[in-house]
């Protein structure tokens, strides 16, 4: 494994998106899974609509009936590509575009689908499976507690203290070998996370969080997917 | 043996307590926490409905002034303060900002059963 390694540098990545106030983080992480997937698979990076995620995706765990994605009143990653594995896909923002609400009818139109998924997996707790996922499949589609992001402006956020239960979603992007941890002067490897409340939230949209002891559940669920090669 | 500093992570009760001046027990005086609230207020371009929401407002943007120290403690390796939350509750935060939906009991990655489990990867080499 590189000891460094960042997919907004290969162009997998795209723009830091806003969900506004809806609760629909986990169709931005989905998402982002699948934008990431589909350029691997394609060679092409393109931004998919989370709005069709929430206004569609119904989705519910077959194991229990009713806990089911729910638009801007939550949902789940993984049953969220359970749901595209069944439509065939996303449509891309620009013809499915974000609203930041719920209460629409589904407007999902199988002649645009822009991304498909071809299979997804969820990764076991090891940071190096999560490395060698992230490297091999793009980025993926984690589960974090986002206590401290809620005041968080920049650095590496490394707290003594995080709760482990997750209540955000978000797209685990790359990681670093040496963030600098001015406590413990020492330098500290982290993960580079993009989130979904604009690019004036964090380091530029993006927030930074110390690798190594699962802090904030960071690597607790952790889901890949991958995406049809299309011509 | 790793990290041989110890630090105090909790404020003392004395610092902590009391919300004398207006300043969230941060020792800032009413006039600097309302220069705070202000700047935060032109910063996001936030305007609300009436005099008492805004001063609920303020009150909510006082102890998130205190909370923000209190995360800056926990997490010295990070920078915490002022953001577009800063109004929010943490209930209100949840509710509009979060929205992961966990299944009851699952743990870790292992939310769909085996058939979705990511084989093992090689990472040596």
């Amino acid at each position: 494994l590189p000891s460094d390694f960042d997919w907004r540098d290969q162009g997998a990545v795209t723009g830091v998106k806003n969900q506004g106030s809806c609760g629909s983080c986990w169709s931005f992480s989905a998402s982002g899974a699948l934008e990431g997937a589909n350029f691997l698979a394609t060679g092409k990076l393109k931004s998919l609509s989370e709005q069709q995620l929430v206004d569609c995706d119904h989705e519910c765990d077959p194991s229990e009936a009713d806990a089911c994605d729910q638009g801007c009143n939550g949902g789940l990653m993984t049953t969220a590509f359970e749901y595209l594995l069944k439509s065939g896909g996303l449509e891309s923002e620009a013809d499915y575009p974000y609203t930041g609400t719920d209460g629409g009818s589904c407007k999902f139109d199988k002649s645009k689908i822009a991304a498909s998924v071809k299979n997804f997996s969820v990764v076991s707790i090891d940071e190096d499976q999560i490395a060698a996922n992230l490297v091999k499949h793009g980025p993926l589609a984690i589960g974090i507690n986002a206590v401290f992001m809620q005041t968080y402006i920049g650095g590496v956020s490394c707290p003594y203290i995080c709760g482990r239960h997750l209540d955000h979603g978000v797209l685990l992007v790359g990681y670093g070998s040496a963030g600098y941890s001015p406590i413990r002067f020492k330098e500290k490897p982290y993960w580079i996370i993009k989130n979904s409340w604009g690019e004036s939230w964090g380091e530029d949209g993006y927030y930074r969080i110390c690798r190594g002891r699962n802090v904030c559940g960071v690597d607790s669920m952790v889901s890949t997917v991958t995406a049809i090669q299309t011509s | 043996a790793e990290d041989p500093l110890i630090l105090q992570v909790v404020p003392d009760a004395k610092e902590e307590g009391g919300f004398g001046g207006g300043g969230g027990g941060l020792g800032l005086g009413a006039a600097a926490v309302e220069a705070h609230f202000v700047s935060f207020e032109r910063r996001f371009g936030r305007s609300y409905a009436s005099a008492e929401e805004r001063a609920h407002r303020r009150s909510v943007f006082a102890a998130n002034l205190r909370r923000a120290r209190r995360h800056q403690r926990l997490d010295p390796g990070a920078v915490h303060g002022v953001t577009q939350f800063s109004d929010l509750t943490p209930a209100e935060f949840r509710r509009a900002f979060l929205g992961l939906r966990r299944k009851k009991g699952s743990v870790g990655g292992s939310i769909l059963g085996s058939s979705h489990e990511a084989p093992i990867l090689p990472t040596n080499d």
